[in-house]
C-alpha cells in the first residue's frame, strides 16, 4: 500500500 | 499521530516562528537566504493544495494554513519590506540548479501520474533540498548569527523526528512512503554538517564561524 491520498502528514 | 511525529510538527513551527521574530525584532533579514524562504514558499504552496480537495482534521488544517501564511509572511519581509537590509550578494545559490531536477524527477518517480500527486512529490524532493542556498550562504560568509543557527537547528530537527516517525509507522501501522522517506533521509543528512558544527561551537556559547 502506497497510502497515496489522502496525506496526514505535513 | 505519535510523540515523534508530533515534536517534529512543532519543532518545524518553532523553527518559523524562530526566523519570523528574528526578522521582525531586529528589522533586519542580514545572514538570510532569502531563495531558501522562496523555495520553501513553493514547496507549501504545492505540497497543501489538498486543502481544497480533502479534509483529514482540524490539526492537520490549520498546521498547514499556519505554514503557507507564515512563509508568504517570510517572503515579504525579505522581498518587501525589510528589502534593503537583504543580503543579495552573498545569496548567489543558483535555484535553477534545483527547482529543474527536482521538477523533472517528480515526473518521472511519483506514486500516480496525476497534477496533485506530482506537484506533492515536487514538494517533498524541494523541500529535502531547499535550504541548500541557506547553507551556501554560511558557507561563502564563513558564519551565522546565533538565531539563525537555532532555526536551522529545529528546522534540521523536524525533519530527523520524521525519520523515526516513519519507523514507528513502519512497524505499527504498516505505513511507508518510499518517496517521503528517501527524501526524509537525504533532507537530514544535509543538516548533519551543520549539526556538528550547532553542538560543538553554539551550544557551547560559541557564535557559529567556519574557518578561513
Amino acid at each position: 500500500d502506497l497510502n497515496i491520498n489522502p496525506k496526514d502528514e505535513l | 499521530m505519535n510523540i515523534f511525529r508530533l515534536t517534529g510538527d512543532l519543532s518545524h513551527l518553532a523553527a518559523i516562528i524562530i526566523l519570523l521574530l528574528k526578522i521582525w525584532k531586529t528589522r533586519s533579514c542580514a545572514g538570510i537566504s532569502g531563495k531558501s524562504q522562496l523555495l520553501f514558499a513553493l514547496v507549501f504552496t504545492t505540497r497543501y493544495l489538498d486543502l481544497f480537495t480533502s479534509f483529514i482534521s482540524l490539526y492537520n488544517t490549520s498546521m498547514k494554513l499556519i505554514y503557507v501564511a507564515c512563509s508568504y509572511a517570510t517572503v515579504y519581509l525579505i522581498y518587501m519590506k525589510f528589502k534593503a537590509t537583504y543580503d543579495g550578494n552573498h545569496d548567489t545559490f543558483r535555484v535553477e540548479f534545483l527547482v529543474v531536477p527536482v521538477g523533472g524527477l517528480s515526473f518521472l518517480v511519483n506514486h500516480d501520474f496525476s497534477p496533485l500527486e506530482i506537484l506533492w512529490t515536487f514538494s517533498i524532493y524541494l523541500e529535502s533540498v531547499a535550504i541548500l542556498p541557506q547553507l551556501f550562504m554560511i558557507s561563502k560568509t564563513g558564519e551565522a548569527e546565533t538565531i539563525t543557527t537555532h532555526y536551522l537547528f529545529f528546522l534540521g530537527l523536524y525533519r530527523a523526528l520524521y525519520l523515526i516517525n516513519w519507523i514507528w509507522r513502519y512497524y505499527f501501522e504498516g505505513f511507508f512512503d518510499l518517496i517521503a522517506v528517501v527524501a526524509g533521509v537525504v533532507q537530514t543528512i544535509l543538516y548533519c554538517d551543520f549539526f556538528y558544527l550547532y553542538v560543538t561551537k553554539v551550544l557551547k556559547g560559541k557564535k557559529l564561524s567556519l574557518p578561513a
